[in-house]
């Protein structure tokens, strides 16, 4: 089975730790991306460029590692990574899935990987999404009781650094990490960790776009707020922004006196200031948004909340009760 | 629970920005956030 997931779509995403795989234990740095449902890492198979520069798992050093044999193309939109399948063990940190499936690169053809921080990917959406059907490393870790709670949750810094861009916390909430309540909203499509979308307001005024609903889609492995392309002029106009090569370009010094966009969601209205949706590069500030051509499954038009949104918001990823929960970090 | 820090690159956007290849890159895919969503295709 082929999964269209363009590389372009991790050319922003830049969060990212580490795990180990096999015995003795190989190290891989993976962005845990919620927008994906595979685990792969680059193999010593691979002899694509992208694979020169990054971490590669060498299954005949692993006392522990199965062959699966199944080979996958999973196309990344401008080209695809053909991954082989096995199974070995998956650590992270105290954590331990014995047997995880998972995918070898053998060819990563795809130039963008070449410059990628990370070596892999660990995708933590729902199992109907994996190429090949193969068991998510979730599935794995709540199998073998891994997990103290079937949960886990992502705290983005505000202000990033390579040593510190935020926290994944797999099996638990930290209350440190966020204020006030937790708002929840069920998934409403067990793909993805897919939201209904109630509202959205621009400064005061509710634009009425999500009159028939709306859907979003919470990725981490995104890092854009993305807009349905039919509201993109609009917005643009209501922040007085101007496209340009670089993107949707604003002047720094109006930043303060944008409005903000707010999202309801869950029953709750989910405020995004002017300083969470406004990259400052150098004193070259652009939105950071972009927009999106295609709705969601069921026709609404869909939104994805990456990690612009996500810094604003503490999220909570129930795998028990399908649901999200959103709070302010 | 377990608690994973994560670090923060620079995006691979701006790698490829930096190495000269990202505009011609984009020219040659119709770039599209969502397509990351299409359904398996058999």
């Amino acid at each position: 089975s082929v999964v269209r997931e363009p590389i372009a779509n991790h050319l922003d995403s830049s969060y990212f730790g580490e795990i180990s795989i096999g015995e003795p234990p190989q190290k891989f740095l993976v962005l845990f991306d919620t927008g994906s449902a595979n685990l792969w890492v680059p193999s010593t198979d691979c002899k694509s460029p992208a694979c020169f520069n990054h971490a590669k798992f060498q299954p005949s050093a692993s006392a522990t590692f199965t062959p699966r044999g199944q080979s996958y193309n999973v196309s990344y939109g401008s080209g695809s990574v053909t991954i082989v399948l096995g199974s070995d063990t998956l650590r992270i940190q105290s954590i331990t899935v014995r047997e995880q499936e998972l995918g070898l690169s053998q060819e990563e053809p795809t130039q963008p990987f070449y410059f990628a921080a990370f070596d892999g990917i660990l995708g933590m959406a729902f199992p109907s999404l994996a190429v090949g059907g193969t068991a998510t490393a979730l599935a794995g870790m709540l199998e073998q009781n891994q997990l103290p709670e079937p949960v886990f949750s992502f705290y983005f810094s505000r202000q990033p650094t390579y040593d510190y861009g935020g926290e994944l916390i797999l099996g638990g909430v930290d209350p440190q990490l966020f204020q006030g309540d937790i708002t929840w909203a069920p998934v409403t499509q067990k793909l993805y960790w897919q939201v209904a979308l109630e509202e959205v307001a621009i400064g005061q005024s509710v634009t009425g776009w999500c009159g028939q609903g709306c859907q979003a889609i919470v990725d981490t492995g995104t890092f854009l707020l993305t807009v349905p392309q039919e509201y993109i002029e609009s917005i643009l106009e209501a922040l007085g922004a101007q496209e340009t090569s670089y993107g949707y370009a604003v002047d720094c010094s109006d930043t303060q006196s944008m409005p903000q966009l707010t999202f309801g969601i869950g029953g709750a209205r989910l405020a995004l200031p002017p300083a969470a949706y406004v990259l400052n590069s150098n004193g070259y500030c652009t939105l950071a948004i972009e927009a999106t051509y295609l709705p969601s499954q069921d026709g609404q038009p869909l939104w994805i909340l990456g990690n612009v949104f996500l810094k604003e918001y503490y999220t909570v990823f129930d795998m028990a009760n399908n649901r999200v929960g959103f709070a302010l970090s | 629970a377990v608690r994973i820090s994560l670090k923060k690159g620079l995006s691979i956007r701006d790698q490829m920005r930096a190495a000269g290849v990202l505009d011609d890159f984009l020219k040659h895919i119709k770039y599209d956030p969502v397509k990351k969503y299409q359904p398996s295709q058999g």
